[in-house]
């Protein structure tokens, strides 16, 4: 441990470079969609020769959008609006949003909703 | 689909086909390792730091489930259950390369292994600022365990880091959501009470509160009725929340209370301890200068020890003390067991329904406030007493009489254990 502190880290600073890349056009929004879970699979994004046609790959891409902004309480246009976008570049865990929100939870509990205290 | 189909295969991983298509539980045992990756450590808080606070996310998972975690820094690595690291985008041979400074922060795999994207700025506890590297191991940690995302809001399985006061804890739909998957918490009691202590209130108002405790081996938990859970951060060692009673497997506490005595006894072997509530310590000596700890048969004539357990009915100011098959009635006024006992637990407080009793060998008996009635616990199971009022509204019902047994859990909720070395974190 001591000889891993008295180390040169210099090499691990945080450098600019590794700024994630903001997610801003359509492209990048559809490797959201396609990465979290929100669209079928990769082929439905990426153009390809035997992709549908254009028509099912535009129904499908707003499709997914809408239900990402569904359950992101945004207005669920189908559209890459500035507030979609924004929503995509919060921070986020890296697990797929696959299994859609499960049933609804547990009846909360009676009586008021505790607020967390300071342990 | 590929991914998650990767995330699914692990050999051996604990795959049980969950009944309605939803959340699967990932582990069958009860006790799972976990370690810090050496060679993935962070370079922004000490190796200890990253170490407390992992130690800290999984404890407050322990907290609300029958699993157990245990750091193990000497097994071989592929046996350790889950294994965390740090790492910047392509890491730790993982095929999902991180992004760099914001955007995903972390990931879990079903395999057990999470990763921590280093280019983001992960705080401890104390820090209002960066993203806090405790709330974003609880909720990986809670996908190791099987969960998914959820924008049910309050919950620690929202996929978004929501910035918020430090202070974070598991919400009510998010421990029914694991204990969907891993089961509630049982086990048996050493003893409970409600601790009574009187209050001035901003009037000036004497206010008479209690607050519920649940005791077990050598640590112990406030149960907060009106919340129905025990407080966040228990259970903790009885050591440090009590002051000269002993530390661990006390067999019974009775508040004797009436109008002229307000009394509060610890029973542990044949002796007995009073403990003083304002000064929320042991007495080390009674009125006439003798010293604490007594002997049970000196203080309690005819009373035999060690116990099973004991409770006051203030009702008819009588202790009633347990062992094995036996209940003793001791009339605190006379300082003396009733003529009629001691009696066969079955006779003084017969079953409602023939042979649903627990016969013997109580583990504790707890009159409770929240309630107004008591119970007698032995093992996971309770038997309600029967009260003036359950006999008011159906007379047939026989005096002390015990109504069928049911789960301790179906009442009172996450009273779980964790592992001895995370205890006193």
């Amino acid at each position: 441990e001591t000889l891993f502190h008295s180390r040169d880290h210099s090499d691990r600073e945080t450098s600019p470079l590794h700024q994630a890349k903001p997610i801003a056009d359509l492209h990048a929004a559809q490797r959201f969609l396609s990465r979290y879970g929100w669209s079928g699979s990769q082929g439905t994004w990426a153009p390809s020769p035997e992709g549908p046609p254009e028509a099912t790959k535009a129904t499908t891409l707003s499709e997914a959008v809408r239900r990402f902004q569904r359950v992101n309480a945004l207005p669920a246009s189908g559209e890459l609006d500035a507030a979609t976008l924004a929503a995509m570049n919060r921070p986020r865990c890296g697990v797929p949003d696959t299994r859609l929100p499960p049933p609804a939870g547990a009846p909360p509990p009676p009586g008021p909703v505790p607020r967390a205290t300071r342990r | 689909r590929r991914f998650l189909r990767m995330l699914l295969l692990r050999p051996g991983w604990q795959q049980e086909e969950p009944p309605d298509g939803g959340v699967a539980r990932a582990f069958s045992k009860k006790t799972l390792t976990w370690r810090l990756v050496g060679e993935a450590l962070s370079s922004q808080l000490s190796v200890e730091e990253q170490r407390h606070i992992f130690r800290l996310a999984f404890r407050m998972w322990s907290e609300v489930t029958p699993l157990d975690f245990r750091e193990d820094l000497t097994a071989p690595g592929p046996t350790v259950d889950i294994k965390l690291g740090f790492g910047r985008g392509r890491h730790l041979g993982c095929p999902r390369v991180f992004d760099g400074s914001g955007q995903e922060f972390a990931h879990a795999w079903r395999l057990g292994d999470i990763h921590f994207d280093d280019d983001e700025h992960f705080t401890p506890p104390t820090s209002d600022l960066g993203i806090s590297l405790l709330k974003v191991a609880v909720h990986e940690i809670g996908h190791v365990l099987g969960l998914p995302h959820t924008y049910r809001t309050g919950s620690i399985m929202q996929p978004n880091y929501i910035p918020q006061e430090p202070a974070f804890e598991l919400d009510w739909s998010d421990r029914k959501a694991i204990q969907r998957l891993y089961g509630s918490c049982e086990g048996s009691f050493d003893t409970a009470f409600d601790w009574i202590r009187k209050e001035r209130n901003q009037y000036g108002e004497v206010m008479v509160r209690f607050s519920t405790y649940f005791f077990r081996k050598s640590w112990y938990w406030l149960y907060e009725n009106r919340n129905n859970r025990t407080r966040y951060g228990d259970p903790i060692q009885i050591l440090i929340g009590w002051h000269g009673i002993p530390t661990q497997n006390i067999d019974a506490f009775v508040h004797i209370w009436t109008w002229r005595r307000d009394e509060r006894y610890f029973f542990k072997g044949n002796q007995y301890w009073r403990y003083d509530s304002d000064k929320d310590q042991a007495y080390t000596d009674d009125e006439q200068g003798k010293s604490y700890p007594k002997l049970i048969s000196e203080g309690f004539p005819g009373i035999p020890s060690p116990l099973d357990t004991a409770f006051y009915d203030r009702r008819q100011q009588l202790l009633y003390f347990f062992q094995g098959s036996l209940v003793f009635a001791f009339d605190v006024n006379r300082n003396q067991v009733l003529s009629s006992y001691p009696m066969k637990i079955t006779e003084a407080f017969p079953a409602i329904t023939p042979h649903n009793h627990p016969f013997r060998n109580i583990d504790s008996a707890y009159y409770s406030y929240t309630h107004n009635s008591a119970f007698f616990f032995k093992d996971n199971a309770y038997w309600r007493v029967v009260t003036d009022k359950d006999i008011q509204q159906n007379p047939g019902l026989p005096t002390n009489g015990l109504f069928p047994k049911k789960s301790i859990s179906e009442q009172w909720f996450d009273i779980c254990d964790v592992h001895i070395s995370t205890l006193n974190m």
